[in-house]
């Protein structure tokens, strides 16, 4: 029962995989489970579909955990998709987006590397592909898009962090996102969701070039933290990705937005400052809870503003 | 399973654009297997580092001898971890 499940703990793949089943089980007309394709090691990649019905409708897409070891961003996924199943119909601005567009989520982005940060080694980032000619495992599934793919902020070497892989795409967990939001063709926005570092950002990371949305993503990112920072006062910087931190080629949300895809934008959750990575379980409720005044303000902001 | 028993993670507060560039060139020449947790990009925000604990000690020795300050952000990252394990398998049994 997803009542009793415990949102302010880490959970092994499994028993978030379990987890979807209860909640699809107790909100049957508004989620519903897709599998958008396997992982390198033959895991589904499970979506979460929110629809109150019509065929095709203008989306928002979310994923979680594409770098395995910022566990706090699965988690929070784990406690916004019960957030969004529980206050449908009760939360008058969620309720009115979901009259008219979808949200999908997934979750565990990048399933294989997270059952290996529980099994083998807490601090993994990566995909776990093999890479030919090499001894070193993995890619950087956030170079690895087609977007200013190669470029600098990305490694050629398959040791590095970053290692952008072979080609563009060459992730199959990348590619079964990109097959999904090509042949869907109506995602109005993507977010992704990161740790740590408290910033909320827009496109691009290849360049340092201004988007050409670049000051309406801006505005909306900064009234979207400022709902965040209401609940605890944790404060987010908000930018461009290339002006916060650094040009980093490859980058999600620099392919939603040259596939058109406006509203993009990529969080990196908290750590206040002293866990990194290892942030405690009871620092999750805190971290989704004011993460989702923030989405819910991009989600509603997108619903107001269509194009 | 990968062990981090006495690696520590650093939080180093680069004070000028030449000492951000001397940790830019510790992470490029990707030395002494530093993982950086948050890099070297701005004197605004601090550069957090993962330092295996046979390097510790050449690590510190750098960041002092280029007066870069640091501070201590995580002690012994295996505690942590070994924390963190305790505390889902409390929560597993709880749970069944």
């Amino acid at each position: 029962n997803t009542r009793d499940f415990n949102f302010g703990a880490y959970h092994p793949l499994e028993t978030i995989y379990s987890w979807m089943d209860t909640l699809v089980d107790q909100h049957p007309n508004l989620v519903t489970k897709l599998e958008i394709g396997q992982s390198y090691e033959n895991r589904p990649m499970y979506v979460l579909k929110f629809s109150t019905g019509g065929t095709n409708r203008p989306a928002i897409w979310m994923d979680l955990g594409i770098h395995s070891r910022e566990w706090v961003s699965q988690a929070t996924g784990v406690w916004t998709a019960n957030k969004i199943a529980t206050d449908y119909d009760t939360d008058a601005s969620l309720t009115a987006v979901l009259k008219t567009m979808d949200i999908y989520m997934l979750i565990v982005a990048n399933p294989d590397g997270y059952v290996f940060s529980h099994t083998n080694d807490r601090m993994w980032r990566k995909t776990r592909s093999p890479n030919s000619g090499s001894v070193c495992v993995g890619v950087d599934p956030n170079r690895n898009w087609d977007a200013g793919f190669g470029g600098p902020g990305a490694s050629t070497n398959p040791c590095s962090e970053t290692y952008q892989g072979s080609s563009a795409h060459s992730e199959i967990e990348v590619k079964n996102i990109v097959n999904l939001i090509q042949s869907h063709g109506n995602f109005k926005s993507f977010i992704s969701v990161h740790a740590y570092s408290q910033l909320l950002m827009y496109p691009y990371g290849y360049t340092c070039r201004s988007a050409a949305d670049q000051a309406e993503l801006d505005s909306v990112g900064r009234a979207a933290v400022q709902k965040l920072t209401s609940l605890y006062g944790t404060t987010y910087k908000v930018g461009s990705i290339c002006t916060i931190i650094y040009q980093a080629s490859g980058g999600s949300i620099d392919w939603s937005y040259d596939v058109g895809i406006k509203y993009s934008f990529a969080f990196e959750l908290r750590d206040t400052g002293r866990y990194g990575f290892i942030l405690p379980a009871d620092q999750i409720i805190p971290t989704a809870s004011e993460t989702w005044l923030a989405l819910k303000h991009i989600m509603e902001y997108v619903h107001d503003h269509p194009y | 399973e990968r062990l981090f028993t006495g690696d520590q993670v650093i939080r180093v507060d680069a004070q000028s654009e030449e000492q951000l560039k001397l940790l830019q060139i510790l992470e490029s020449e990707e030395k002494w297997n530093l993982d950086f947790w948050r890099h070297p990009v701005s004197t605004e925000l601090p550069v957090d580092v993962r330092v295996p604990r046979s390097h510790l000690g050449a690590l510190k020795e750098y960041l002092n001898a280029h007066s870069i300050p640091f501070t201590v952000m995580i002690d012994d990252v295996q505690e942590l971890l070994d924390q963190e394990k305790a505390e889902m398998r409390e929560n597993h049994i709880r749970q069944h």
